[in-house]
């Protein structure tokens, strides 16, 4: 996955992202493509969960998964989780709730509660960053005025960091793929890179939710597990996802 | 230009929206899910519309299973103990899954595994 969060000149802010999904389980080596990825990319749908008959948050999903990894407050924040692989994994969070500790959160269960009950981006920055979990995750959180941008890099227990736009030290947006960005990548899986180059190319002056399109199209970035590609305006209100299709030659993630 | 050798690393594409070309499979439909209902028909719709490719893609994780283990006791195992998961899991998740399960006819130990895959995944 590749989750991006942008402030433009105007302190708009702008949340994108590609979800991939379906790593090792399963090659067609007939269509090159993943077994799973494709079999989820016809799930995907927009879904507008109202009350009242009003909005309360939207969110694209695969049907027939309750939790949240992409949604939108309207006006208010928008919440993207992309996977974290530490020892400390979800295994362990299962075991202690099989055991019958059940005082952690199940990750997108969290993304839901907080996308349906959170007020505000410093209220949703800090269920995200406080509340345990069984598993360690990614959170990248964008509001609704200049500078409320952040991933907060989780692990089952504790936030292990925040990391912040300040557009004063130059920093416009925060990229997140599955690595934590005070580390290198793996070099075999290194979407990060590419993905910052394409953002520097675009400028500030120029970034929009066109623009994070063309980032997000952009080959390692855009890859086989590519399932689906959300843009989102917290400003507007607006949610647009798109089914994702990589053509060959393309990395298998 | 796309370089042809992993990582297949292309220039930063340009001029790609509104979404179009070989990259581009489809939009994505839009369904109301109306939280006043009660949680194990919040789903129906969006259920009813998906649910043969719900059942596709839970074949296509049970394939995979069986890969593993030919017996087919994995997939016992999940039928097996996973509905039993659905009842611990904080409201209204727990409600909402066998919803879904019903609507769709998939075992609830299924339907279960595939809302908890990311903590499973992570082994």
């Amino acid at each position: 996955c590749t989750s991006v969060v942008a402030e433009d000149e105007k302190g708009n802010l702008l949340h994108a992202r590609n979800l991939d999904f379906g790593l090792f389980m399963g090659w067609d080596m007939k269509n090159k493509s993943w077994i799973i990825t494709e079999k989820l990319k016809p799930l995907v749908v927009n879904l507008d969960f109202r009350r009242n008959n009003q909005t309360v948050f939207k969110s694209t999903n695969f049907a027939g998964y309750v939790g949240m990894l992409t949604g939108i407050k309207p006006h208010t924040f928008t919440l993207t989780m992309n996977e974290r692989f530490t020892l400390d994994g979800g295994y362990i969070g299962i075991l202690e709730w099989i055991m019958g500790q059940r005082d952690g959160m199940w990750m997108s269960f969290l993304t839901r509660s907080v996308l349906e009950n959170a007020t505000s981006y410093e209220g949703a920055k800090r269920q995200l960053a406080e509340t345990k979990m069984l598993a360690p995750a990614y959170f990248i959180l964008g509001g609704n005025q200049s500078r409320q941008g952040c991933i907060i890099t989780r692990s089952r227990l504790l936030s292990i960091d925040v990391l912040e736009i300040d557009v004063k030290l130059g920093r416009w947006y925060v990229l997140e793929t599955n690595y934590d960005h005070w580390k290198d990548p793996l070099f075999l899986d290194d979407r990060r890179t590419p993905a910052m180059k394409c953002m520097n190319q675009t400028t500030q002056a120029k970034i929009s939710v066109k623009t994070l399109y063309d980032v997000l199209s952009t080959k390692p970035v855009l890859n086989k597990l590519t399932t689906y590609t959300t843009l989102m305006q917290v400003s507007e209100g607006k949610l647009e996802s798109y089914i994702r299709d990589c053509p060959n030659p393309c990395m298998p993630w | 230009s796309t370089q042809f050798i992993p990582p297949y690393t292309e220039e930063c594409r340009t001029g790609m929206y509104p979404p179009n070309g070989p990259t581009f499979r489809g939009p994505v439909s839009w369904y109301t899910v109306d939280l006043d209902s009660p949680p194990s028909q919040r789903w129906t719709a969006v259920i009813t519309e998906k649910k043969q490719d719900l059942i596709r893609m839970i074949q296509a994780v049970r394939n995979l299973a069986n890969a593993f283990v030919p017996s087919g006791k994995l997939i016992e195992l999940v039928d097996i103990t996973l509905p039993l998961m659905a009842n611990t899991l904080p409201s209204p998740f727990g409600e909402e899954i066998k919803g879904i399960a019903e609507v769709s006819g998939v075992p609830l130990g299924e339907v279960v595994l595939f809302n908890i895959f990311y903590e499973i995944f992570t082994v």
